[in-house]
């Protein structure tokens, strides 16, 4: 998981850039 | 006159799908490749432009995945093995269906539409040439954007991650899916009542041309000419 830190931190994030 | 009321009214099946106006509504928008004017053409130019277009619609599209109806309420875990096994499925799926309306060229974007030629001097002709081959599929059964955007969400739900831990939540997140494709299609193509599995059955090429795209920008990342952002390199090392 340590190497997909990226995509963890997108999902984790509540703002999507579809909301913005 | 006998006629069933709801059936006959256009948009009823659609108004009726939840699922499918929800997909509608979290639809992102296109965005622009915008390669750099002052680089002659080469094919590093052609694959830097591809590659950081790939890297900036894979944020979009992760934020689209959150608005699938269910995929939220998968574990962080499962969600990210999903988009880790089908991301180029969801990237060509996109640029299959802006493409619909051309002949024989890829809309990659609306500033960046490759024809052969062009493909030819990138490398990818072989890769363009199969995404060509789907894009042939749908104009020839005349896909709606109701019908791609399910088609879209159920090609992540159906991704085959072998790293599932809830294995039940991944299926029943299919089961939405799938249904509201046969609800849209019971509704809107009465006239074809295959309609649902023709499109289900289009799903082996896509997958096959993932992995084609895949593993031909994995042989880039190798060669180590063609700068690659952080979020492309993370999920083209994934597979």
């Amino acid at each position: 998981k340590e190497k997909h830190k990226i995509l963890h931190r997108l999902l984790q994030n509540s703002t999507s850039p579809v909301d913005l | 006159h006998g006629l069933p009321q709801k059936r006959t009214f256009p948009l009823g099946g659609l108004v009726e799908n939840k699922v499918v106006s929800l997909l509608l509504v979290a639809e992102p928008e296109s965005i622009f490749a915008m390669p750099d004017p002052t680089v002659p053409d080469s094919d590093i130019k052609a694959l830097t432009t591809l590659c950081d277009l790939a890297d900036r619609e894979l944020v979009v599209n992760i934020g689209w995945a959150k608005h699938i109806p269910g995929f939220s309420l998968l574990s962080l875990a499962d969600q990210m093995s999903l988009l880790q096994s089908g991301w180029m499925e969801i990237l060509i799926l996109r640029v299959v269906f802006r493409s619909l309306a051309l002949e024989d060229k890829l809309v990659y974007a609306e500033d960046y539409i490759m024809d052969e030629e062009q493909s030819k001097l990138a490398g990818v002709l072989d890769l363009n040439n199969t995404i060509l081959q789907l894009v042939k599929k749908y104009k020839t059964m005349r896909i709606d954007k109701e019908e791609f955007v399910v088609l879209k969400a159920i090609s992540l739900a159906n991704s085959d991650s072998m790293q599932i831990e809830d294995v039940e939540a991944v299926q029943s997140l299919q089961d939405v899916l799938h249904g509201a494709l046969q609800d849209y299609e019971s509704a809107q193509h009465t006239e074809d009542p295959r309609r649902a599995g023709k499109l289900i059955m289009t799903l082996p090429l896509l997958r096959q041309t993932a992995a084609r795209a895949v593993q031909h920008f994995c042989s880039i990342k190798q060669e180590g000419r063609v700068p690659m952002h952080k979020l492309f390199l993370e999920l083209l090392e994934a597979r």
